[in-house]
């Protein structure tokens, strides 16, 4: 057809015009330099396995765990989300996936039995994997692991080419998988390259600590980065520069007994007498049993949890925007819209000066580089001992001992001018609701 | 679907074709070619008044092809192009550690893709001026 659109007498239409453009201009592209394209300008995807598509191999949960799996792992790196879909017409569908051998589901490429190649995928959306291959669930024996190879072919669907990178999925020959491979840091930008990076408020950001004893009897203090965006969580490596693999995880799943909804703050009070964390939402608080997971039920004076804001912290009034704890003054610091609310938890009073706004407290560094109010979360941080104040996409890192002994001349509680959360927090995405464990 | 007989369907695995593995330089051109590495009318054709003895002679030192290969320049690029992006020496050799590689288990889409620079240009000029144009 190409041929002949191109050979066409009567005057070319726009289509036989392009495909005569086409061929006119084809030229090699050099394979490792090129970086793909923007196969959907969309960011909500529809998959199906095809019913004719079946494999004869594998159980149909089987096929469809590890194909949501697949697409969960691209979701968890970039701002792509994936819901499978059973019911819409064939034509809404963005991602057909199927099985079959030889001449298969209606494709031009025939399969080629066991061995050598194993699926292929079209840019219009459909991947087709070659039933005659024997294809594993992952942790089962030997074979070709089907997530390995469905993350591959769903990578060429979303856009991406092979890449000649030992580590990258992409690679176009199969390697057998390493105990859990995951997507990697340069296939992450290389999709993100296509799509962008995953932007996006957070309701709280916060260092959890937790204790340990070692076999020597030795108590050792541990903390876990963690940001939350309404009902999901993401621990945070920041060793890793990533999220643990697998995130987010539902909020109820892993803080039991605070709201599905998700928490406005969190504060960790913790000096020589006090070693309490509390997690805020609306007009109410809860107190968090760090030893054993789980909210508190009640106080020590027997009040149940959740309790009012404004009875557990006189003067203060729910709901917050965000708050933390500062350990140099003792004191918590609530944050309402531009006002910030400087709570003594050692006199259990809201200080004389309270509340201040926030320019006051907290002055930007370059004038006129300030979040000014209606902050996301307020985040002080292990790793960097520091805060850092979170409104949108945007943060301010606050002026720290070692930067005001370097440049004396900064403010103190200074903010320093406003960096982009994907630069510093990396690969935090969310995925569809549908996915979640 | 597949024919078996016995209640737990093991006798269905044995009646799976296998793919042709790649064993000389004819089935590497083929390969060379479905992936992209030789491109459509690009098939090596042995040069006019070159005889296919003469053109392996240049070609075999160094090289530990059988004399009966018959490479010509375009296969020799190709041959290396695939050499270089899978990382191994590039000899411009059909050696038995290219045939491996060849042979391994591979996704079915091409390595090389054509650049539609130019066409993409004309798509998208078109596109501004229909503004209907859906993209997928």
């Amino acid at each position: 057809h190409t041929h002949a659109a191109a050979n066409n007498t009567e005057p070319p239409g726009r289509k036989q015009r392009h495909l005569a453009a086409l061929l006119r201009s084809r030229r090699r592209r050099d394979a490792s330099e090129w970086k793909g394209h923007m196969a959907f300008s969309k960011s909500l995807l529809k998959w199906r396995l095809m019913g004719e598509g079946y494999s004869s191999q594998l159980s149909i949960d089987e096929q469809k765990y590890i194909f949501r799996l697949a697409f969960r792992m691209w979701s968890e790196v970039s701002p792509l989300q994936f819901v499978e879909d059973v019911d819409s017409p064939l034509e809404d569908i963005d991602i057909r996936l199927g099985f079959g051998t030889g001449r298969h589901l209606g494709c031009s490429q025939r399969f080629d039995g066991a061995g050598r190649e194993f699926a292929h995928a079209w840019f219009l959306g459909d991947i087709h994997f070659d039933d005659d291959e024997h294809f594993t669930v992952p942790n089962t024996g030997s074979g070709i692991s089907l997530l390995k190879v469905a993350v591959h072919e769903i990578g060429h669907v979303l856009g991406l080419p092979h890449i000649y990178r030992s580590g990258s999925i992409m690679q176009p020959s199969y390697l057998p998988q390493d105990a859990g491979f995951e997507i990697d840091w340069m296939d992450r930008k290389s999709i993100q390259s296509l799509y962008g990076e995953c932007k996006g408020r957070f309701s709280t950001v916060f260092d959890w600590i937790r204790k340990e004893q070692t076999a020597y009897g030795e108590v050792v203090v541990r903390f876990n980065t963690y940001f939350m965006r309404d009902g999901w969580y993401w621990l945070y490596e920041n060793r890793n520069n990533r999220t643990r693999y697998g995130d987010p995880v539902a909020v109820q799943v892993g803080w039991h007994g605070l709201p599905s909804s998700g928490v406005d703050a969190y504060v960790h009070v913790w000096n020589r007498k006090t070693d309490a964390v509390y997690f805020f939402k609306g007009v109410q608080y809860w107190r968090y049993d760090s030893e054993n997971d789980q909210v508190f039920t009640e106080d020590s004076d027997g009040r149940s949890y959740p309790r009012l804001i404004s009875e557990g912290f006189p003067g203060v009034s729910g709901p917050v925007d965000t708050a933390y704890y500062d350990r140099r003054d003792a004191h918590i610091y609530f944050f309402k819209g531009s006002q910030v609310f400087r709570f003594d938890v050692r006199m259990h009073r809201l200080a004389s000066s309270s509340p201040q706004k926030i320019t006051e407290v907290f002055p930007a560094v370059v004038p006129g580089n300030h979040p000014l109010g209606n902050l996301d979360a307020a985040y002080f941080s292990y790793s960097h001992n520091t805060v850092f104040l979170l409104k949108g996409s945007w943060f301010w890192r606050m002026v720290s001992g070692r930067d005001r002994r370097r440049s004396a001349s900064l403010p103190p509680n200074g903010l320093m001018p406003r960096r982009e959360v994907e630069q510093q927090w990396f690969d935090i995405c969310d995925v569809h609701s549908s996915s979640l464990r | 679907e597949k024919v078996f007989h016995s209640r737990d369907h093991s006798d269905a695995m044995n009646d799976i074709r296998q793919a042709e593995l790649i064993t000389d330089t004819d089935t590497a051109q083929r390969f060379l070619s479905k992936y992209g590495f030789i491109r459509d009318g690009d098939d090596p054709q042995i040069p006019a008044g070159q005889t296919e003895v003469s053109l392996s002679l240049d070609l075999q030192e160094g090289g530990s092809v059988s004399r009966s290969s018959s490479p010509d320049l375009r296969f020799i690029s190709a041959l290396k192009e695939f050499q270089r992006v899978s990382g191994l020496p590039v000899s411009g050799v059909f050696d038995d550690v290219t045939k491996a590689a060849m042979n391994k288990p591979r996704c079915g889409v091409p390595d090389q893709d054509e650049e539609l620079e130019s066409a993409e240009q004309e798509l998208n000029e078109t596109a501004e001026s229909n503004s209907t144009t859906t993209h997928n």
